[in-house]
């Protein structure tokens, strides 16, 4: 989808629909994606990081999107 | 929002960096 798994688009569009200030972090993401591992998550997490998707916020575990805003 | 101003101009500053990194994907697709 978009040039994205169908992995990097769950977890792109869970961080989208988050809008609080410091955005998702990854435990937020492995508590609601429970069939993806925490290691696929990282991985999609790290994509979405370089591909410009998504920023770090607070930490390295907390996430935004740049739609998002 | 509970954050720090150092820490809004952190994510700002990231948030940021990443639209540049979203741009340049984009401009390479093209």
């Amino acid at each position: 989808v978009n040039g994205l798994t169908m992995h990097q688009s769950q977890v792109l569009n869970l961080i989208k629909s988050c809008h609080s200030p410091e955005g998702v972090s990854l435990q937020d993401l492995k508590a609601q994606l429970h069939s993806m591992s925490a290691s696929t998550i990282k991985q999609a997490v790290e994509f979405l990081s370089s591909e410009g998707h998504i920023y770090s916020t607070v930490d390295d575990d907390h996430y935004k999107s740049t739609d998002a805003d | 929002s509970g954050l720090t101003e150092e820490q809004k101009r952190r994510i700002e500053e990231n948030r940021q960096l990443a639209l540049a990194r979203r741009a340049e994907r984009l401009a390479a697709q093209r």
